[in-house]
């Protein structure tokens, strides 16, 4: 079961201050 | 807005610097304030069961750590890490950061018979303990003892400002692809922290030794808080909140 994305990991990798 | 000394003094420029990437706490409040009271509309307009208190609690701790990985992001020294490293010290430190802000929120916070809480809003104290059960009221008054007593020390924002960088950069933290880096900005937190103490309270010479045993005491109320939300959380009672829960299973995996 493929494992669920790491909502840290999209908050780091968004654009600043989106 | 907490009572910082006034002083003419050649403070640490790292010190500064750390405040003034403080984030708006006035800005902050309003953002989650705006959150809750939609998520109370909806609550109230959709046949789900009305939040509890305790999942409001969560609801809030939710909220406030988008904010602290907000900070996080803002912070210089943070930025030079890759992201890898950047989700280790957050996995590490999510719930210290969370009980330093509540706590040093009811360090400034002058009345004894109430809690203050990031919104703004004020629980009465004997009530919130009669609802409590005896874990969670162990808590409460663990993290009120601890308050008092910085408050006794009279705590200042710039020094909380410093407890954060000394919270994130956890030199504690393995298998960092930057470990000497980490271990580098723990030291230059650190060496900065003391030098603020002797210069701003030159009569309190332990004041520094002190403030790091309070930050032992911290961390050990954060693995109580976790040890609590995982209990809440295995009995289905913490409402799904990605980023909480995502920060839970990190740190117990």
């Amino acid at each position: 079961e493929p494992e669920e994305p790491s909502l840290l990991k999209k908050l780091l990798l968004a654009p600043p201050n989106s | 807005s907490s009572p910082t000394p006034h002083t003419g003094l050649d403070l640490p420029a790292l010190v500064l610097e750390f405040v003034r990437c403080e984030q708006d706490e006035l800005l902050v409040r309003s953002k989650i304030s705006t959150h809750l009271a939609l998520l109370q509309q909806n609550q109230s307009s959709s046949s789900t069961e009305p939040l509890t208190t305790f999942g409001l609690m969560c609801h809030i701790a939710d909220q406030t750590l988008f904010f602290i990985v907000e900070w996080a992001r803002s912070c210089n020294f943070f930025k030079e890490l890759k992201v890898g490293d950047q989700m280790k010290l957050l996995h590490n430190c999510w719930s210290e950061l969370l009980v330093l802000d509540y706590i040093s929120r009811q360090v400034h916070h002058d009345e004894q018979d109430t809690i203050l809480l990031i919104t703004g809003q004020k629980v009465d104290l004997t009530s919130l303990l009669t609802q409590a059960g005896v874990t969670l009221g162990e808590l409460v008054r663990g993290a009120r003892q601890l308050a008092q007593r910085l408050q006794e020390l009279q705590l200042d924002c710039r020094e909380i400002t410093c407890f954060k960088y000394l919270i994130l950069f956890n030199p504690d933290v393995k298998l960092l692809e930057n470990q000497e880096y980490v271990e580098n900005v723990y030291h230059q937190v650190s060496g900065a922290l003391l030098e603020y103490t002797l210069c701003v309270y030159p009569q309190h010479v332990d004041r520094f030794s002190q403030l790091l045993l309070h930050l032992r005491e911290l961390r050990v109320l954060s693995t109580q808080a976790e040890d609590y939300l995982s209990y809440k959380h295995l009995n289905g009672e913490v409402p799904c909140n990605k980023l909480l829960i995502e920060m839970l299973h990190a740190k117990r995996a």
